[in-house]
C-alpha cells in the first residue's frame, strides 16, 4: 500500500534551511493500523502531509499502491486525495461559515452521488462520532473536541481506503477518545481501512497494531 | 481572587437556545492551582472564557479581586484582560503573519516598557517553553505543539496574576508536557501565580492542587 524510501524533507527558512525529515524508510501494508509517536517538532506532521500528497519530499521515493507518486500529475494527485485518502488535520481546518453537516459532506461534493444521498452519508458520519445534535452548528458554535470530531467525520465520509489522522484525540476526554478509537478499530477490521495515526498518548497508540517513534526526523524505534 | 455565584450561560442558536452552563458556584483563592476536567462539550471552555472576561454570563455574578465584573466598563475589562490575566486558547489564536517572537511579545505592546526590554522579555518567555531556536518562524512554519507553546509563552510574558489555560498540553508529547507543567508549577509556587487549567489528561490534572469536574454545564465533583 505505502512504501517510503530514503524520504527527506528540507524547509527553506530565511537564509538557511531546516531538515525536518532525514532519511525515512517505511512500509505500510494494506489493512495495517500504524501509530506514529515522537516529541513535539520531531517531524510527524511533515511525514503525514507527504503520505497524504499534501506536500512533496525534497529527496526520496514514495510509492503508493504500486505507483510512484512523483509521476502523478496534479489532477491525479487531487483525485487520489479526494477519493482514496481521508485526512484528519492537527488543527481541524474546518470551513468557518459552514455547518458541521456541510463540513462533513464536503469530500462527497466531487463524487457522483445525489445531493440527498450525500447528505444522508454525512449525517451517518456525524452520528458515528456522536454529533447528531450538532449538525447545524457552525465551527464557532462547537467545542474544541466537537470540531475535532467533525474533522474525523469528514475524513471518513467518502469511505477512503487510507486514513491519515494527526492527533485525532488531542482535544477529547478519555471516554470520547475511546469511542473514537473503537470506531477506527471497527473500520480497520471490518473494512480493512489502512490507518496511519499520529498520537502522543501511549493509551491511544495501544489501539494500533504497530508503533514507530520519530526523533529529529528519523525513525528510532 | 475569583468567586462565581450561580453562573449560567445560554447560547442562542437558530430558533432555540442551549444552556451551556447551568448554575456554577466556584471559589478560587489567590495562589491556587485548579484543574477543570469533563467530557467534550461539558462547558469547560465556556466557563474559562467567562473567567477571562472574554464572554459574559447570561445570569449570575462574577466577582474578581473583590469587584463585580458586570460593573466594569469596556476599558476596565480590556485593561484587566491585558494586565492581569494570561489566556492560553484551545486553538492557540496566533497571528498568522507574525513570528513566534512577535506573537509572544504582543501583550507587552500596551505596556510602558521600552521596545528593547519588551523584546528581551518575549525572548525569555519563548526560552522558558523551549522555543529559542524558533523565534523567527511564522505559525505555518511551526509544528502544532510549537504553536501551542508560543501561545503559552504569550500568556505568561506580561507576568499575569491569573493564568487561564485551555488544554495547554493537548498537542504535546509526554516529555514536553512535563516541562511545561514544571514551568507552571514553578510559577505557581515562586510567584503565587493563580492557575485555572482545563485538561482531559489525569496525569496533567495531577499537577494541580485541586480538580473539579464538569458535566452538562454543572460541577459534579
Ligand atoms: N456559540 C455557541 N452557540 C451554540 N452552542 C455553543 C456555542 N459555543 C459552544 N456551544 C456549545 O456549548 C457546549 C459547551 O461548549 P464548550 O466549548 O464550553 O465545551 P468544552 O467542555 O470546552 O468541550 P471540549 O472538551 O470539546 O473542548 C458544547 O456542546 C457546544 O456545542
Ligand atoms: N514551513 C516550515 N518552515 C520551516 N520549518 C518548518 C516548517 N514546517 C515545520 N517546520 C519545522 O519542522 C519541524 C517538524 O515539524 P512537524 O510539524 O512535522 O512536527 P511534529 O512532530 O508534528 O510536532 P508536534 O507534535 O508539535 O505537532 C518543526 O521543528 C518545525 O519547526
Ligand atoms: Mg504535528
Ligand atoms: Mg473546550
Amino acid at each position: 500500500m505505502i512504501r517510503l524510501e530514503r524520504i527527506e524533507k528540507e524547509y527553506r527558512i530565511g537564509e538557511g534551511s531546516f531538515l525536518a525529515l532525514n532519511g525515512i524508510d517505511l512500509t505500510v501494508g494494506k489493512g495495517e493500523f500504524l501509530a506514529i509517536t515522537g516529541a513535539s517538532g520531531s517531524g510527524k506532521s511533515t511525514l503525514l502531509n507527504i503520505l497524504g500528497l499534501l506536500d512533496r519530499p525534497t529527496r526520496g521515493r514514495y510509492v503508493l499502491d504500486g505507483r510512484e507518486v512523483s509521476s502523478l500529475d496534479k489532477a491525479e494527485r487531487a483525485h487520489h486525495r479526494n477519493r482514496f485518502i481521508g485526512f484528519v488535520f492537527q488543527s481541524f481546518n474546518l470551513l468557518a461559515r459552514t455547518s458541521a453537516l456541510e463540513n462533513a459532506e464536503l469530500p462527497l461534493v466531487y463524487s457522483n452521488a445525489e445531493p440527498a444521498a450525500r447528505r444522508e452519508r454525512a449525517r451517518k458520519s456525524l452520528a458515528d462520532v456522536g454529533l447528531s445534535s450538532r449538525e447545524n452548528h457552525l465551527p464557532t458554535q462547537l467545542s474544541g473536541g466537537q470540531q475535532q470530531r467533525v474533522a474525523i467525520a469528514r475524513a471518513l465520509v467518502n469511505e477512503p481506503v487510507l486514513l491519515l489522522a494527526d492527533e485525532p484525540t488531542g482535544n477529547l476526554d478519555t471516554r470520547t477518545s475511546e469511542e473514537i478509537m473503537d470506531l477506527l478499530t471497527r473500520l480497520n477490521r471490518e473494512r480493512e481501512l489502512t490507518i496511519v495515526m499520529i498520537t502522543h498518548e501511549p493509551s491511544v497508540a495501544a489501539y494500533a497494531g504497530r508503533t514507530i517513534a520519530l526523533r529529529d526526523g528519523m525513525i528510532v524505534a
